[in-house]
């Protein structure tokens, strides 16, 4: 599972 | 970036945008509710956070400084400019049983426990549910303007177009994070009885039960 992977979304 | 991202946010400017303006040229807040706008005024605080921590591009942090300054002025003006016109009796939704489980919940399941990651993740578990105050304030009235339905369904657009960029992502990139996606299914979901009206009524303003 990608830690913090998502912060480029918005 | 792909297609439905992109979309998705734009989707999610224009509601922004068509709440803010609806306000403005009506000078009134009849209809919307306070408390979903405090709601995602706090979302954009607590998740964009990052903002003062780390660069990612430039349309990312001039979004996320639109997206927080929107908010901000959404809130202003309902609770101070126009709050003559807002409809407090029926923003009746009670936000602690909200807020509470969702900062609880933040705590207990997250990527890591460290004070930006557990805001960042409350910011996705209350944007979730975050729209509940509306949704309940029309459900109460039994009536919404066109115009706020728009701005719902703008909303609602967004976060579907969201589930489609994380299935992109997963197929093409290999990257999923559970923790967005639980949430934006259950953030989509809610919308699901409101985007069977919206369609089977044409985006009429209508009288409406949940």
């Amino acid at each position: 599972l990608a830690f913090s992977g998502s912060k480029d979304e918005l | 970036m792909n297609i439905f991202r992109l979309i998705g946010d734009l989707s999610h400017l224009a509601a922004i945008i068509i709440l803010l303006l609806k306000i403005w040229k009506s000078r009134s807040c009849a209809g919307i509710s306070g408390k979903s706008q405090i709601l995602f005024a706090i979302v954009f605080t607590t998740r964009y956070l990052d903002l003062l921590t780390s660069f990612i591009s430039l349309y990312n942090t001039c979004m996320k400084v639109i997206y927080i300054g929107c908010a901000y002025a959404t809130v202003y003006l309902i609770y101070m400019k126009f709050r003559a016109t807002y409809d407090g009796n029926h923003d009746s939704f009670r936000v602690e049983f909200l807020v509470v489980p969702v900062g609880g919940l933040a705590v207990l399941i997250n990527h890591d426990f460290s004070f930006l990651e557990i805001l960042w993740t409350f910011s996705i578990y209350l944007e979730s549910v975050a729209i509940l105050p509306q949704l309940f304030m029309i459900s109460k009235t039994g009536e919404a303007e066109t115009i706020t339905t728009h701005y719902l369904f703008c909303l609602g657009l967004y976060r579907a177009l969201y589930l489609f960029n994380w299935i992109w992502r997963f197929y093409f990139e290999g990257f999923f994070d559970m923790i967005a996606i639980v949430a934006g299914v259950v953030q989509t979901v809610l919308y699901c009885d409101f985007f069977y009206l919206y369609v089977t009524k044409d985006g009429k303003g209508y009288r409406f039960s949940i």
